[in-house]
């Protein structure tokens, strides 16, 4: 989907909550 | 105004005043129209900032009028932001050749403010999933860039690490995570998280620990706990 918005509001959000560094 | 006008405008020999105006105005259209506006900018007007960007960076020094060269710098890279806020925009900017590469020299400790910004940008590059190795790609370029000026690769990071600016030493330490915790080899994460201990930031981490700041320590969390998990695995 090419229109998808926010991508980087999302990563962003992600990494400053810690969330983006929880290992799977 | 149209992606269009923005894309002729930016071909004009566009200066000083004039260019940040022209910025300040496109990242406000960048944010508030659809995809399709951001796409008919596309890579024809990501060309253009990454081409101001560039000859910003090279004028820095030279400039009489350096300050609203900085200004329009940190304007570009919130233009940039926003262009990469879908996935088309995004998708552009990883492959031109230029994009990331003019990001890691956009990293400046002496632009505190701007630097924020462009090291929250390279973080999140670090950590997509697709393509994989972006974090390959970001390091790759520090590295290159460190050679280049003839620092060890991670100062400007350190650098940033001593500004009083505490948004600026949790985007640091943001990065930095997003460096380390992206790479599959163990061995590769223990040498990167060393090669920063060894260059100051031991010491650093022992001082910032105090500061009161939730973003902050969610970085130094993330940190601390993955070089636990490392060693102990090690």
């Amino acid at each position: 989907d090419g229109d998808e918005t926010g991508i980087m509001d999302g990563l962003l959000e992600a990494l400053q909550s810690g969330a983006a560094f929880k290992r799977k | 105004k149209s992606a269009l006008i923005y894309i002729q405008e930016l071909k004009t020999d566009l200066r000083d005043a004039q260019l940040l105006g022209c910025l300040e105005s496109l990242r406000v259209s960048l944010n508030n129209n659809p995809v399709s506006w951001v796409q008919t900018f596309g890579d024809e007007g990501l060309a253009l900032l990454l081409a101001f960007l560039k000859k910003l960076q090279e004028e820095r020094d030279e400039s009489l009028n350096a300050g609203i060269g900085v200004k329009c710098q940190h304007e570009i890279i919130r233009c940039l932001k926003a262009f990469m806020n879908n996935k088309h925009g995004l998708k552009a900017m990883l492959m031109s050749p230029e994009g990331i590469p003019l990001l890691v020299r956009s990293i400046n400790p002496k632009v505190p403010h701007m630097m924020v910004d462009v090291v929250r940008i390279l973080s999140a590059i670090c950590i997509l999933e697709h393509p994989a190795n972006s974090h390959e790609r970001v390091l790759e370029c520090i590295t290159e860039h460190g050679e280049e000026q003839e620092v060890e690769r991670f100062q400007p990071l350190l650098s940033g690490m001593q500004k009083n600016s505490i948004t600026l030493k949790a985007g640091c330490m943001q990065l930095i995570n997003a460096l380390i915790s992206r790479v599959e080899e163990l061995d590769f994460r223990i040498h990167l998280r060393s090669e920063l201990m060894r260059l100051g930031l031991k010491d650093m981490l022992k001082e910032v620990r105090s500061i009161e700041n939730e973003e902050l320590k969610v970085q130094l969390q993330v940190f601390e706990e993955q070089a636990e998990e490392d060693s102990e695995d090690l």
